[in-house]
């Protein structure tokens, strides 16, 4: 099955916010999503994984530009909603291999976390889709990152997508 | 700006796999999908989020047909890889809302939220790409779930994709 990862993308124009310990209940997901739209903040990958029985991490990225702004949202949200902790992290980059079904096959996320691997990279987050994986990485790390992934799909020399796409 | 749900989709055939407290260091994801892939498993939905300092949780969803090779897969990663528990949960399903850049506006994903929080729905996990939006929920919750998303996006009467798209 000829899967293709079509391009490599990064973004250094992160902050990772993440939610700690807020309680694992309908309608708090949406609490916290009215808030963030209620400030108008852009939204980057939102992530939530398995956390603890009753408490979930709710985590998303946001640009720099915004994070005075999602500060605000979070003391606002103080307000209404408890949680233990939220995290702000302006340490991370992020990096994305794209292609038609490449999330559903072992053999490409293996190709990508072993390219990183390769580098020493430790890596902070992963979000697919049907269509991307995409990584949280130390930002100092983007550049190589994107070298060694593009070697490693794309030497046939197809595209790499700039900043941000 | 107008950013528009096109599609909602939705699977029950979804098992989810958590490995809780893996070793936060290079490598570890490599070695993970390096097993799965040489047991064939198809994967949807890698998710990896905040975990703690020294470890974190990788999640992934796998087809119920699938379910016995992801256990010797598993059972396989035991001989070289510590981790505290692998949990195989097939109790939930799987609902995405899609549109290009519907996952930057929070807007949207409140509307999401919201809406599987009016029906009580408790929502499991969320993973997001530019593309789409995709939460785990309880299996017997689908259904209805689409119900009211497709009421609160599409009610305009346009594309609602069957299982699995
Ligand atoms: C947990 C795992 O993702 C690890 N951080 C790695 O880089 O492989
Ligand atoms: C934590 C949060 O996602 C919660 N489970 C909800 O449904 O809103």
């Amino acid at each position: 099955e000829e899967v293709k990862v079509k391009a490599i993308t990064h973004s250094k124009d992160v902050v990772k916010v993440v939610l700690l310990g807020v309680p694992n209940q309908p309608g708090v997901a949406a609490l916290i999503f009215k808030v963030l739209a209620e400030f108008s903040i852009f939204i980057d990958m939102i992530i939530q994984s398995e956390g603890r029985e009753t408490e979930k991490d709710v985590a998303f990225v946001i640009t720099k530009e915004d994070e005075g702004k999602a500060q605000k949202a979070i003391n606002c949200l103080k307000e209404c909603l408890s949680f233990r902790e939220a995290k702000f992290d302006d340490s991370k980059g992020k990096v994305s291999i794209v292609g038609a079904g490449i999330a559903s096959n072992p053999r490409i996320a293996y190709r990508m976390f072993d390219g990183l691997a390769r580098l020493g990279v430790n890596i902070d987050m992963i979000s697919t889709s049907n269509l991307r994986i995409s990584c949280l990485i130390p930002r100092d790390r983007v550049e190589d990152s994107v070298q060694i992934l593009h070697k490693e799909f794309l030497e046939e020399g197809e595209v790499v997508l700039r900043e941000n796409s």
